[in-house]
């Protein structure tokens, strides 16, 4: 079989990564580590923080990486977090 | 608005800040005046006073730094996190840091040092991040003309809440900055109305407040008014011999009494009157000569008898039609000695009743003494 020679990820796995570093630093999100449980949990802890998030900015709340997410994820900011954490 | 938790902040008046290292994108003193201005806006709105001074440790300690600097929070090369400070407190507390990698400048091709220093000092006295969009205190930079930059109500109202208004004898380097979002040229209300012999100019969640009369004002919430009215008033006006506000948003109003929120309410407009497909209301004012109200509704507007307690048929009409130089829409009117004072975005028409024109035009800020 052909295997890749390349593993870079792709574009949506880079935004994935880059939001969760953006919501640990900004929204407390501590992502699930056990391994039997993790990927749903994650999937669910993840949701509820983007939710925060837009919430907070006054943005559509959809629990997802949309657009308007990203891009204000993206904005230039200040380093203090935007909840108690 | 938000406060950080524990609700830190100075137990004292005099707080002194030292500038650790100077970025070499600007002059040193240009780094000062930023610093220093910055200080200032905080100043104006509080008792607060603040002193540089070049050795030893001061409360507010501030350094440029690249990546990892000896707290928990390591910056992260150009743009992305610009600077962070620390809430008040000892050793680090109160501290401001503000990353080296920034290519800082006192104008708008990079991030405008003077405009960030505003914002962490906000931290820096125990403001947290606040979610107004108008506010120096929203977490992301946006560029503002610094030239006339003023703190707005919601940052206002957040450092008064922890230090109080400045002393009386204080007088605010910039005697505007007293009302500083009400100055701002492009001013426009959402409501206005008289209340018993002051007028009250309500604004996302605030409102100005002075007596007829005088050029003074003062800022208040909403809430202060009761907790459950709504935030961002669409219309409101006054029946002064019942001592009745009513104060409207979407398709609801609330009815106060001596200024006390009566229970029952908020009810529907619809109850009024108004078709299904009427869903809010743009402004209203009462007319004590003809004891009618008139509701603004787009280019339209409805009249109604407030002694009956129905609309008066033969409505909605065209605002341009019946008020010769208003319109074709409104936001907020307010009536007082036999005229109207339309309020049009940042314009403001004044508006004999009975001659039924225009007899002046001024800026919307003008009434609150700017």
């Amino acid at each position: 079989g052909t295997a890749s020679l390349t593993n870079y990820p792709s574009p949506e796995e880079n935004d994935v990564a880059f939001a969760q570093r953006y919501l640990a630093n900004f929204y407390g999100l501590e992502m699930e580590t056990t391994p039997m449980t993790k990927m749903k949990v994650n999937r669910n802890i993840m949701e509820n923080k983007i939710q925060e998030m837009q919430k907070f900015f006054g943005l559509k709340v959809t629990g997802q990486l949309d657009t308007s997410t990203l891009d204000m994820m993206h904005r230039p900011r200040c380093g203090v977090p935007d909840v108690e954490n | 608005y938000q406060l950080f938790p524990g609700r830190p902040v100075w137990k004292k008046r005099l707080i002194t800040y030292r500038i650790n290292n100077y970025t070499p994108d600007l002059k040193p003193e240009d780094v000062d005046d930023a610093f220093q201005k910055a200080f200032q806006v905080w100043s104006d709105v509080t008792p607060l006073k603040f002193r540089q001074i070049h050795e030893n440790e001061a409360d507010i300690m501030i350094q440029f730094a690249l990546r990892e600097h000896r707290d928990a929070y390591p910056f992260d090369g150009p743009w992305g996190i610009l600077a962070h400070a620390f809430a008040p407190g000892a050793g680090l507390g109160g501290d401001a840091h503000f990353d080296e990698a920034e290519t800082w400048t006192k104008g708008r091709k990079g991030p405008n040092l003077f405009l960030v220093a505003v914002h962490e000092i906000g931290h820096s006295l125990g403001l947290g991040h606040s979610s107004d969009t108008s506010a120096i205190m929203f977490p992301s930079y946006r560029h503002i003309d610094y030239k006339i930059f003023r703190l707005s109500a919601d940052d206002i109202h957040g450092i008064q809440s922890l230090y109080g208004r400045p002393e009386k004898h204080q007088v605010p380097s910039n005697p505007s900055n007293t009302n500083p979002a009400a100055c701002d040229p492009n001013m426009s209300f959402d409501a206005v109305t008289t209340v018993g012999d002051k007028i009250f100019f309500f604004k996302d969640r605030f409102f100005w407040w002075k007596l007829a009369e005088s050029p003074k004002s003062s800022i208040s919430s909403i809430s202060s008014l009761g907790p459950n009215l709504p935030s961002h008033i669409q219309a409101a006006y006054e029946i002064a011999d019942r001592s009745h506000v009513f104060l409207f948003k979407d398709d609801k109003y609330w009815l106060m009494n001596n200024l006390k929120p009566q229970l029952n309410y908020p009810k529907s407009i619809h109850s009024l009157g108004f078709p299904s497909s009427v869903k809010k209301i743009d402004a209203a004012v009462f007319n004590p000569l003809f004891y009618k109200t008139y509701f603004f509704v787009g280019n339209k507007f409805w009249r109604y008898d407030e002694r009956r307690q129905f609309m008066d048929p033969g409505y909605p009409k065209l605002i341009t039609t019946y008020f010769p130089g208003i319109g074709p829409k409104i936001d907020a009117v307010f009536y007082y000695n036999r005229h109207y004072y339309f309020f049009q975005g940042s314009k403001l028409r004044k508006y004999h009743v009975l001659a039924q024109r225009v007899i002046e035009s001024l800026k919307s800020s003008t009434v609150l003494g700017c």
